[in-house]
């Protein structure tokens, strides 16, 4: 069986809007906005203290309504990627 | 060892000769070719002005070999989301790979410490992303950092190399990508550079490795000295190209900067191969700056050879290039490199065209070959997506199968060019398929895109399978990268942007800089304005019906291109029509005299006359020099463009060029040196600069020379002190010997053995024992018995078992008694 992937309590976020409404969008729902991603416009960095920081399943609650947004176009909860240095 | 040639360079740094791959050539015995780093470097080219970062698990900036060429605007720690892309320090140093990587890039030259740099006077920085959970966003933010400053980005990680794994970059990471060729380097395109999978002992396949996998990626493989493959070495068909690294126990070792200041010969793998391509792109990128990201892959494909390498798969592919799923196109080659890039022409815009698109889901019959076909014009009915010369080709591919390990896949070009998208693997027993996962191939580089193209799959069981169950192609396509016309022999308009872009090499003294390109522009009619009488009449005033800007001699209707002469200006000429105007729009200024609108120089937004020199702002794309009143592409050497201003800033009088802001020095004038992120006088030995005070300060004595005042600032250490706990000591403390490092000029105190007082020479080498132990030769025992006899104790004594770790429990201290 395919290794169960392991979700954190970031989330990346599309927003409409700028940087201003993103701000308003994570405050709105509990989250806390940690900057634009690199260099992918509308695109933030979304932390949540409340989800569980490391867990096996795919978060439920807050981002249900964060998703309804209307600011809000897509949303991804973060996985652990295994990484190795070569 | 370097071999006696009048073309080898000499340098102090103390690894240097110990640097076999740096010297190979057909005198060697084992490495006959050469990869002619050196060749490169007397031409000129040592990665000046050419920023790569390292992205991994963080660099030490203040090592003795890095300081020199550190850049932290070529940095990030995306895990501690700080500027500060140190790495974490611990016991087993597992934050070592960085700063690795980095000193094979850029360790300085010429400074008695560890090796050179195959780019060593490259900027070099990094970025801190692995030593933490390393997700989408995380691996995003750091492909994405600083894509106008930094040139080359260099990976030596990727999915586990286990032999079951198929993964690859994420939505975003995919994204960042897409932005980095599409806009980094100001529209040039970043280059990313990544090591090919270690897995080959595992039986694994790059190309179920999304990153190497990838047409962005400059993927590297691995050659040992004698040119045998690795033990670690995967093979497939997107690799690129090929250094020497590592090889076997027996086989000579890699060098490079290591943590806490050491050198090291333990990097191995082809995480050492990244980070020297990545160098030897930055001596190209010296040579010619204006290569695109797809010009890069380009020049390595003309430019790496098979030379000795050895694999049983070389083959020449349709369009004359000799290709291997081992090693790609060869062995690099950095003066062939250079020479090719300084006088390279841009290929033509990249054309992709979905050649195939096959949906009817077939089965794969067990231990037979899928074979299907499909003939192609490669678009050739639309001009913008017309595919004449591949570069990569990739086959989206969907299928299901019981056990994915057992599949292997070829894709056959017109050519009859045989690429292995997929080998067997034996330890993939997932059952998981392939969902639209994309197979990429660079062996068709070159040849003609349209013709037949074959996909074959067979299906071969490692286990007993019953024969239902079957795998099943559900769909298929095949895209195609590549440009409509041959990518070398066709005069295109990019050779005139080179051209042009050639008019804005900045110089020292009086600035001369890029001008707007001069354009043609349309001849102006000189004489003043007067429209022709209608009907042989003499003009006539109509007051009563003419446009306000109608001058004395009246007009032939209400409208302002009805006048037949202007109170204040005119605008246009007899082609476009004419009408009078009260004020001239941008790109245009008022002749009084005249009174007419005349044409601003191109680049110019507003002007007071014709001249290139009497600009006044700027168009979009330009930049107003104010003590030159010109609009250029590119800011003179000391200043910099402000974005916002469209106007060009003087730097800090102590740079030599600078981007965004005056102190963010890129290149530092004579007498300066850059570090820290600043240009700073060159300070002599036994001094620092002192950033606060503007001018040199001195060192700690216990410090040859430091980054400040203190005893723990020190690099290295004075004649006859040590470096302990991170300062220089005239003798190490108590229960500390000091040893000689390689590299370094300097001992390091070292920790005796925990039962040694003192030690000289070596950890158990004791010549002082703690409270409680014995001391037995250079040994320091606390073992007792009470039970030894005389046979029993002599067999202790000329065993000397007291002084062997594994036998000191039968040491007897009453035997040492007995004597």
């Amino acid at each position: 069986r395919p290794p169960h992937p392991v979700y954190t309590n970031h989330w990346a976020v599309q927003v409409l809007g700028g940087p201003a409404e993103a701000d308003r969008v994570a405050a709105a729902h509990g989250y806390l906005n940690l900057g634009q991603i690199g260099s992918l416009e509308n695109y933030y960095h979304f932390y949540h203290s409340k989800t569980f920081k490391r867990s096996t399943l795919s978060s439920r609650g807050p981002h249900t309504f964060l998703r309804m947004d209307p600011q809000v176009k897509w949303l991804q909860q973060q996985e652990v990627k295994r990484r190795v240095k070569r | 060892q370097a071999q006696s040639d009048p073309h080898t360079l000499n340098f102090i740094d103390p690894l240097w000769s110990n640097m076999w791959y740096m010297h190979c050539g057909p005198k060697s015995t084992r490495c006959r070719s050469d990869m002619n780093v050196q060749a490169a470097w007397n031409r000129g080219y040592t990665g000046k002005n050419v920023v790569v970062t390292i992205l991994d698990d963080g660099i030490e900036k203040n090592h003795p070999d890095l300081a020199g060429n550190y850049d932290p605007y070529a940095s990030y720690d995306v895990n501690g989301n700080d500027h500060d892309p140190s790495p974490r320090y611990d016991a087993s140093n597992e934050n070592k790979h960085g700063t690795r990587c980095a000193g094979e890039v850029a360790a300085s030259a010429n400074n008695s410490c560890c090796i050179v740099g195959i780019a060593y006077n490259a900027k070099i920085g990094g970025i801190r992303m692995l030593d933490g959970d390393v997700t989408d966003v995380v691996e995003a933010k750091s492909l994405g950092i600083r894509p106008n400053y930094i040139s080359i980005y260099s990976a030596s990680w990727g999915p586990d190399d286990d032999g079951k794994t198929v993964d690859g970059p994420g939505q975003l990471a995919k994204q960042a990508f897409e932005y980095g060729i599409k806009k980094g380097r100001q529209g040039l395109g970043s280059i990313f550079v990544w090591a090919s999978g270690n897995g080959g002992r595992e039986g694994d396949y790059c190309s179920c490795d999304g990153y190497t996998n990838s047409i962005y990626t400059i993927s590297v493989s691995s050659t040992t000295e004698s040119g045998q493959k690795p033990w670690y070495l995967e093979e497939c068909a997107s690799t690129l190209a090929t250094t020497y690294s590592s090889g076997a126990f027996y086989d000579r070792k890699i060098f490079t900067t290591d943590l806490r200041h050491h050198c090291t010969d333990g990097h191995t793998g082809t995480s050492v191969s990244a980070p020297m391509v990545a160098g030897v792109i930055a001596l190209a990128l010296e040579a010619n700056s204006q290569l695109t990201w797809r010009d890069v892959q380009h020049l390595l494909v003309k430019t790496c050879r098979p030379a000795h390498l050895k694999a049983s798969d070389w083959k020449t592919n349709g369009a004359g290039h000799k290709v291997s799923h081992l090693y790609g196109f060869g062995l690099v080659d950095a003066e062939a490199l250079v020479l090719a890039a300084k006088k390279w022409t841009a290929v033509p815009v990249q054309h992709t065209c979905v050649a195939v698109t096959d949906k009817r889901p077939r089965s794969i019959p067990l231990m037979q070959t899928l074979r299907t076909t499909a003939l192609t014009a490669a678009c050739a009915n639309r001009s913008d997506q017309r595919v004449g010369y591949l570069e990569h080709v990739v086959a989206r591919i969907s299928i299901s199968h019981p056990r994915r390990g057992d599949l292997q896949i070829h894709l056959i070009s017109p050519s009859g060019t045989k690429s292995q998208l997929l080998a067997k693997r034996l330890l993939d027993h997932s059952n998981e398929g392939f969902s639209n996962w994309e197979f990429m191939t660079v062996h068709c580089w070159g040849e003609k895109a349209e013709g037949e193209w074959t996909l074959e799959i067979r299906d071969i069981p490692s286990q007993v399978r019953h024969p239902d169950r079957q795998g099943k192609l559900k769909e298929w396509s095949l895209i195609l990268y590549g440009t409509a016309e041959h990518p070398y022999n066709t005069f295109t308009s990019h050779q005139s942007r080179s051209r042009m872009l050639e008019l804005s090499t900045p110089v020292l003294g009086p600035p001369r800089a890029s001008l707007s390109p001069p354009q043609a522009e349309a001849p102006e009619d000189e004489e003043d304005y007067t429209a022709p009488p209608s009907h042989g009449r003499p003009n006539t005033l109509q007051t009563s019906t003419c446009h306000p800007e109608c001058g004395n001699k009246g007009c032939e209707g209400p409208r302002a291109d009805q006048c037949l002469n202007c109170v204040h200006f005119s605008l246009g000429n007899a082609k476009t029509g004419r009408k009078c105007v009260s004020e001239c729009p941008l790109g245009y200024f008022g002749d009084t005299a005249g009174r007419r609108c005349r044409r601003c120089h191109r680049g110019c937004e507003t002007c007071k006359g014709k001249s290139p020199l009497q600009c006044l702002s700027c168009r979009p794309g330009f930049y107003h020099h104010q003590d030159m009143n010109a609009c250029m592409t590119h800011c003179p050497a000391g200043s910099y463009a402000h974005e916002s201003e469209r106007t060009c800033r003087k730097c800090h009088p102590s740079c030599k060029k600078c981007a965004d802001e005056p102190e963010k020095c890129t290149v530092c004038k004579a007498g300066f040196r850059f570090a820290q992120g600043r240009c700073n006088p060159d300070c002599e030995q036994g001094t620092y600069f002192d950033s606060e005070q503007m001018k040199c300060g001195q060192c700690h004595p216990t410090c040859k020379s430091c980054v400040g005042p203190s005893r723990e600032e020190c690099i290295h250490c004075a004649a006859n002190f040590h470096f302990q706990d991170w300062k220089c000591v005239p003798d190490c403390g108590e229960g500390y010997y000091p040893e000689e490092m390689r590299g370094l000029l300097h001992k390091v105190c070292r920790r005796c053995d925990d039962s040694c007082l003192s030690c000289e020479g070596s950890s158990r080498n004791c010549s002082r024992c703690k409270t409680g132990f014995t001391q037995l030769g250079t040994s320091c025992v606390n073992h007792t018995c009470s039970n030894a006899d005389e046979t029993f104790c002599e067999m202790v004594k000329s065993n000397r078992l007291c002084e062997r770790k594994l036998f000191v429990q039968f040491c007897c201290r009453t035997c040492l008694l007995a004597g």
